[in-house]
């Protein structure tokens, strides 16, 4: 760890926080949370306790801000930059600033809390079912007033329970109008509005009139964000218009064409190439509450460290069961010394073979249980293994025209024609009973219709029911330092990309060996797609990237057309 | 087909402009979180040479220190990231 020169830090323990105002993106109690949980991160491990002031100065003033936001360092758009503070002392020091033209959410997605409805303000539930359809946005289908809405648990049609999303035909934040809706049309310097706006402002946030008259009446409030809208752009705000045109091309989807670093667009009219108005594509966005965590770090008097998996690493990166680092533990307690009194850990449960344990979550660490030996007659598979119950697969290929879903010795299928419902699950020793119950990644090759599959170092080919292997996948000319096969992509005859980390390989399949010239990095040819893909495979023409239960679709000229769910959209759950 | 499609790129109203080479890129994230100029112990404000700021900012972010801006190192400078320098002077 390190400390800013001098090792600056507050000369009181009891440390003030002011949150002057808020972004867009998430609902005001959220932000609050997501800010007092990063001091909390703080003040379990010191003797700082952090209190909330709502006027006046205080210690640590809280802001968001775009671009230029009245200190010497200005934002930079979406990305890149995110936030920055000021080690402890009077005036600006102290304080922390965050890029509102970043997407602040929880780390994972939109974060939605709704309002009214009958769920008592409880968290949208993505996705959710609405007369048989699933949805991972609000939406405004099932109303005549125009107000988007979300179903709180997994099925709407079920439990009926749901709640209001945040709209400007809601609330608004901030403004002189405490939290009134916006009134469209409106008045401002004579000129009727129909949505919010940014005119008159140079800080680009979007405010309305909460009476027909701002010229009058001068009351207003801020528009909180949609989910659905876009972020940044010169459209902040609005959302996607599909079908929209673009360089004489019709688009019905989030795309990265007409742009060199692959992140999602659209416009937010029917034509860009005419109106040019454009955002960002809603996507995971930054957890407020991990940088909140870091930045507040900076404004106790903590500098960056080198350990990589320190909060205070000057890098972002999601964890979603965040703890500090004994770096960041020893750098505040520096600072500040221990929290007094008892150890604040809780103590752990101890478990015996004889009392209940709970189930842990599997973890790198926790081997998955693996499926018993087959015996001579393999019992029937519990059908209740619901594949739709499954959040990643080990991997998923294109067999004789189904698409096959392999996991931990188990699979499903779903044919292109039909009803779309997946089948199984089946076992995958009854069927190619030489594999072993994980395997990394599979592909047919077209030509021959041999099935390859690979299991870490290790593949086997089926043809048919007879089966070559298990041979070393150094035989085929990969380094032998390869840990496995992530991914296969058929390409032209006889040619598979296969995939590993950050790289891939061409194969001849006709010659069983690595084509010359490979590796190459996966990210300078199949851009916009994520670097940490654990899967990759062909489907009706289209390349997927598997991250987790998403997937990446890319069409044949390497643009990304689609984000979304393995479950909903490939296993029809 | 592994060659890369001539895309038409787009200048995008309202984009920060972020269509710099990866050797802007770095002399700006060199400069801009404190690997570029440093302060000498006589106070004196020097400039490093980019071979070595770049070695500075691999050791920091554990990266292999080849002191050249190779593709890790553009890769690490393109992460989203805290504005606050990692070296003060």
């Amino acid at each position: 760890y390190q400390t800013f020169q001098g090792d600056l830090k507050w000369d009181h323990n009891d440390v003030t926080y002011r949150i002057m105002n808020y972004s867009p993106d998430m609902e005001e109690s959220l932000i609050d949370d997501a800010f007092a949980r990063a001091f909390k991160v703080w003040s379990d491990v010191t003797p700082l306790t952090f209190t909330r002031l709502y006027d006046g100065t205080a210690d640590i003033m809280i802001s968001f801000g775009k671009q230029d936001h009245g200190d010497p360092y200005p934002f930079d758009g979406k990305d890149g930059l995110l936030a920055h503070a000021y080690p402890p002392g009077e005036g600006m020091q102290g304080d922390a600033h965050f890029d509102d033209d970043e997407y602040w959410t929880l780390g994972n997605g939109p974060a939605v809390k709704t309002r009214y409805g009958n769920a008592e303000g409880a968290m949208c539930h993505f996705p959710f079912l609405f007369e048989r359809r699933s949805y991972s946005t609000c939406i405004t289908e099932g109303r005549s007033d125009g107000l988007p809405w979300c179903g709180t648990t997994a099925d709407y049609d079920k439990d009926k329970k749901y709640g209001f999303c945040p709209s400007e035909l809601l609330f608004t934040f901030g403004g002189n109008s405490d939290g009134a809706q916006c009134v469209f049309p409106f008045t401002f310097l004579g000129k009727q509005y129909d949505s919010c706006t940014t005119e008159g402002r140079s800080d680009g946030y979007r405010w309305c009139a909460t009476t027909a008259n701002f010229d009058t009446d001068k009351k207003y409030g801020f528009c909180p964000n949609r989910d659905t809208a876009v972020i940044g752009g010169n459209s902040e705000g609005e959302p996607c218009q599909f079908p929209f045109i673009f360089l004489g091309k019709t688009y019905t989807s989030c795309t990265s064409e007409g742009r060199g670093d692959g992140k999602l667009w659209c416009a937010t009219t029917s034509n860009f190439d005419t109106d040019k108005k454009w955002g960002f594509c809603p996507d995971k966005g930054y957890s407020l509450f991990l940088v909140a965590a870091h930045e507040f770090g900076h404004a106790l008097g903590l500098d960056h460290s080198n350990i990589q998996d320190a909060l205070m690493f000057p890098m972002y990166k999601y964890v979603a069961d965040f703890s500090l680092n004994e770096d960041d533990i020893e750098g505040i307690q520096y600072l500040y010394g221990p929290k007094p009194g008892p150890d604040p850990k809780p103590p752990q449960p101890t478990t015996t073979t004889s009392s209940p344990v709970s189930t842990p979550k599997p973890t790198a660490q926790t081997p998955k249980p693996t499926a018993p030996i087959v015996p001579t007659t393999t019992p029937s598979v519990d059908p209740s293994m619901d594949a739709c119950k499954m959040d990643i697969f080990d991997t998923i290929t294109e067999i004789q025209g189904e698409l096959h879903f392999f996991k931990d010795g188990l699979y499903w299928k779903t044919s292109n024609g039909g009803d779309g419902k997946n089948k199984g699950p089946f076992r995958t020793s009854e069927r190619w009973p030489a594999l072993p119950n994980k395997i990394n990644t599979a592909f047919e090759d077209h030509l021959t219709k041999k099935i390859y599959f690979f299991a870490d170092t290790q593949f086997w080919v089926y043809n048919g029911q007879e089966v070559q292997g298990p041979r070393r996948i150094e035989k085929l000319g990969l380094p032998s330092t390869l840990q496995k096969v992530e991914g296969a992509l058929q390409r032209g005859k006889g040619k598979v990309i296969l995939f590993s980390g950050e790289n891939f390989w061409r194969l001849d399949v006709k010659t069983q060996q690595i084509d010359k010239g490979y590796p190459r990095f996966t990210d300078e040819t199949f851009g916009g797609v994520p670097g940490d893909s654990h899967d990759v495979f062909l489907y009706k023409g289209h390349f997927y990237f598997c991250r987790e239960k998403f997937y990446w679709r890319m069409t044949s000229r390497r643009q990304v057309d689609r984000v979304g769910y393995v479950k909903y959209d490939l296993l029809k759950c | 087909w592994c060659h890369p499609i001539k895309s038409v790129f787009v200048n995008f109203p309202g984009d920060v402009i972020k269509n710099m080479t990866d050797t802007e890129l770095a002399e700006t994230y060199l400069k801009r979180f404190g690997y570029m100029e440093v302060q000498e112990k006589s106070g004196l404000q020097s400039v490093v040479s980019t071979s070595k700021a770049l070695k500075r900012l691999q050791r920091q972010l554990g990266l292999e220190e080849t002191g050249a801006l190779d593709k890790a190192t553009v890769s690490a400078m393109k992460q989203p990231r805290c504005g606050v320098p990692d070296i003060r002077n």
